[in-house]
């Protein structure tokens, strides 16, 4: 473990957590992408397969619990809550899942470190993050209103895959053989995918403006 | 045989 990817973990933790909060104390999901969470479960569900097979430490058990039970909540609420529900724009948030999940489930047959189920499931969680924020982007592009916590939500969720670009560069100095190109080009196309929102929220934030994306 | 490379990130 080293400082960026614990940085990057305790990251992506908040932003799960921060999207989890906001939905469970204002009982609304204004600007929040289903399609999105919907991806981020099957990312879980895809890369954690190993969680009662292989274990690695606690740390690495729980924050798999923990994603895993955040993201599918998150859905849950969406879905399910009555209040939450209302608040869902499901004729804004359009995106067809299948636009995404099939190209990357074809990629993951083609390209991929070993043919076996587990890791090819894995390698398929790997291509599916990397663009699972594209419905959420696509959201926040129409409705044009970000409420901050939203904006948040984004902006720490690119911020994780970033500085795992950083961990990643800091094993292949530390660590021999540490060679996941798979992975690392994922991360880096996530990390682009987020670049121009980042530079938007950046841009409001200096200005100490609303966050507005143009259409 | 490569050891099963180990996926200990997240």
């Amino acid at each position: 473990m080293n400082i960026f990817r614990l940085a990057g973990d305790m990251t992506h933790l908040v932003s799960v957590l921060v999207l989890l909060l906001k939905i469970h104390t204002i009982k609304s999901c204004a600007g929040i992408s289903l399609k999105t969470q919907e991806l981020y479960a099957l990312v879980f569900t895809t890369r954690y397969l190993d969680l009662f097979t292989d274990y690695i430490s606690l740390y690495n058990t729980v924050m798999k619990l923990i994603f895993l039970g955040s993201s599918f909540s998150i859905v849950w609420y969406i879905r399910r809550h009555k209040i939450v529900r209302r608040s869902y724009d499901k004729d804004q948030d359009t995106f067809r899942h299948y636009f995404i999940v099939l190209p990357c489930l074809v990629l993951a047959l083609l390209i991929h470190h070993k043919f076996t189920f587990k890791e090819v499931m894995w390698t398929f969680s790997l291509y599916l993050e990397a663009v699972a924020i594209l419905p959420q982007l696509v959201l926040l592009q129409r409705t044009r209103n970000i409420d901050n916590l939203t904006g948040q939500y984004v902006f720490l969720l690119g911020a994780y895959r970033a500085l795992y670009i950083l961990n990643w560069i800091y094993r292949h100095y530390t660590e021999p053989h540490y060679v996941h190109w798979i992975t690392w080009i994922a991360g880096i196309v996530q990390t682009l995918l987020y670049a121009d929102f980042f530079y938007y929220y950046f841009q409001s934030w200096k200005n100490n403006v609303k966050l507005q994306l143009p259409a | 045989e490569e050891d099963e490379d180990i996926k200990d990130e997240l």
